[in-house]
């Protein structure tokens, strides 16, 4: 463990733990893309697979059950309790565009042809991509909620760290694993245009405005 | 391999 890979894993809690108590606190899910949080429930659940395989430690199993129940919880708040605030209109990212695409490459681009390795593989490609109908709907809505915005911030930061992670692991212990590297700098590169106007923006205290 | 200290990150 190390400090980037310690505060990239706090800030990706922050911004779940920011959402999850966003939609129960407002009680409406309005400007968040369900599809997208479906789509991180199925991250966490073919990555986390090994939760009761292996065991490394209390910290890395406790954060992938808090992850798991989050972003289960997260789902449940916007298709079950909170539905009828679910913005169906602008959520309409087509989602299958990704997860059929990433699961052809998880088969063909993998470290190893066995089932675990591969549903690993199909998470790390899959969230790469994952954020994609949420900000294709913040797009469309042409603006987002200033919490919102910071939970973007935080998700998109969390692999951020990990780039720094993977360079200093690569420094000081020689370890490095491709396919988790080529995926985080894709998904932190689909952030660029937001950090950009979160940086220039939403610190003014300006609403976020993707242009349209 | 190399790779299965991937395993230790989340």
């Amino acid at each position: 463990m190390n400090v980037f890979r310690l505060v990239g894993d706090l800030s990706h809690l922050l911004a779940i733990i920011m959402l999850l108590k966003k939609i129960w606190s407002s009680r409406s899910c309005a400007g968040i893309s369900g599809k997208s949080q479906l789509l991180f429930a199925l991250v966490f659940t073919t990555r986390y697979l090994d939760l009761f395989t292996s065991f490394i430690s209390v910290y890395n199993t406790s954060m992938k059950v808090i992850y798991i129940l989050c972003a289960y919880a997260t789902v449940y708040l916007i298709y079950v309790k909170f539905k009828a605030t679910y913005d169906h209109n602008h959520d309409t990212f087509r989602a299958e565009f990704l997860v059929v695409p990433v699961g052809g490459l998880a088969f063909l681009v993998n470290h190893d042809f066995t089932p675990l390795e591969i549903l690993w593989t199909f998470s790390i490609y899959l969230e790469s991509v994952a954020i994609m109908p949420q900000l294709f709907m913040i797009s469309k809505t042409g603006e987002a909620e200033s919490i919102t915005s910071h939970y973007l911030f935080c998700l998109g930061g969390y692999r951020a760290l990990y780039i720094i992670n993977w360079l200093y692991r690569f420094y000081s212990e020689g370890f490095f694993d491709l396919i988790a590297i080529v995926a985080g700098c894709v998904q932190t590169i689909l952030y660029c245009d937001f950090f950009y106007l979160y940086i220039t923006k939403v610190i003014y205290g300006q609403k976020l405005s993707l242009p349209a | 391999g190399a790779e299965d200290q991937a395993k230790d990150e989340l």
